[in-house]
């Protein structure tokens, strides 16, 4: 999945 | 997802398995830093707060209740667990943590990618994890021999943001406009900071002796 403030990750 | 960031999350997750085996096996916390176990706590409570606005993944949901959940755990059992505190070093885990959140949130208001509660408190939580190791390794100082567990609980918990800086650079690299730069940045300042415990633990491994860092 992706988020738009690119805070995809752990 | 890519490997480097999978190895990362596997060997994050890795170190947590091994603290909480160490701490249920021996049923002791002695040579663990409570006051590391209560920042990292902070630092995912700060960082998912969008657990419940923003769905991403199966896998990026249960990380982050597995992460939030066992840090707790943690810190409950080193306060209240009848056995297992009364093993914890209270008089050399003495850090005065309070400047590192202090010092981590002023940093955040200063330099976030958004000025919103939710991106000031994911760069705080950033910060913070960079530097939320430092009365770990003030206590290995302190007390001498360190116990096989806890010396892999430290490894690993090091090892996995050295994987994510691969991360961040694989992902530089094949996606376009890929910038990463507080994290980026803050996780080259949080793996530094375990460099001379990488020394002595590979010193440690290769003369197959005990670990042993220098007072």
């Amino acid at each position: 999945g992706y988020k738009e403030n690119g805070k995809d990750e752990l | 997802m890519n490997i480097f960031r999978l190895a990362g999350d596997m060997t994050h997750l890795l170190s947590i398995l091994v603290l909480l085996l160490k701490i249920y096996a021996t049923k002791s916390c002695s040579g663990i830093s409570r006051k590391t176990q209560e920042l990292y706590a902070i630092v995912f409570m700060a960082r998912y707060l969008d657990l419940f606005t923003d769905f991403i993944s199966v896998y990026n949901t249960f990380m982050k209740l597995i992460f939030i959940a066992s840090s707790l755990a943690i810190v409950w059992c080193m306060r209240f667990h009848p056995v297992v505190r009364r093993s914890y070093d209270r008089e050399l885990d003495t850090f005065r943590y309070f400047f590192l959140v202090g010092a981590s949130f002023a940093l955040a208001l200063v330099w976030h990618d958004k000025f919103t509660l939710q991106e000031v408190f994911w760069a705080f939580s950033i910060y913070l994890e960079a530097v939320a190791i430092l009365p770990q390794l003030v206590l290995l100082q302190r007390s001498g021999n360190v116990d096989n567990l806890t010396g892999q609980y430290v490894f690993f918990l090091g090892a996995y943001r050295a994987f994510y800086i691969l991360n961040w650079i694989y992902r530089y690299m094949t996606e376009p406009r890929f910038t990463r730069w507080i994290a980026g940045i803050s996780g080259v300042v949080q793996t530094a900071l375990y460099a001379d415990f990488f020394y002595y633990y590979f010193i440690s491994w290769k003369n197959n002796s005990k670990l042993k860092l220098p007072a």
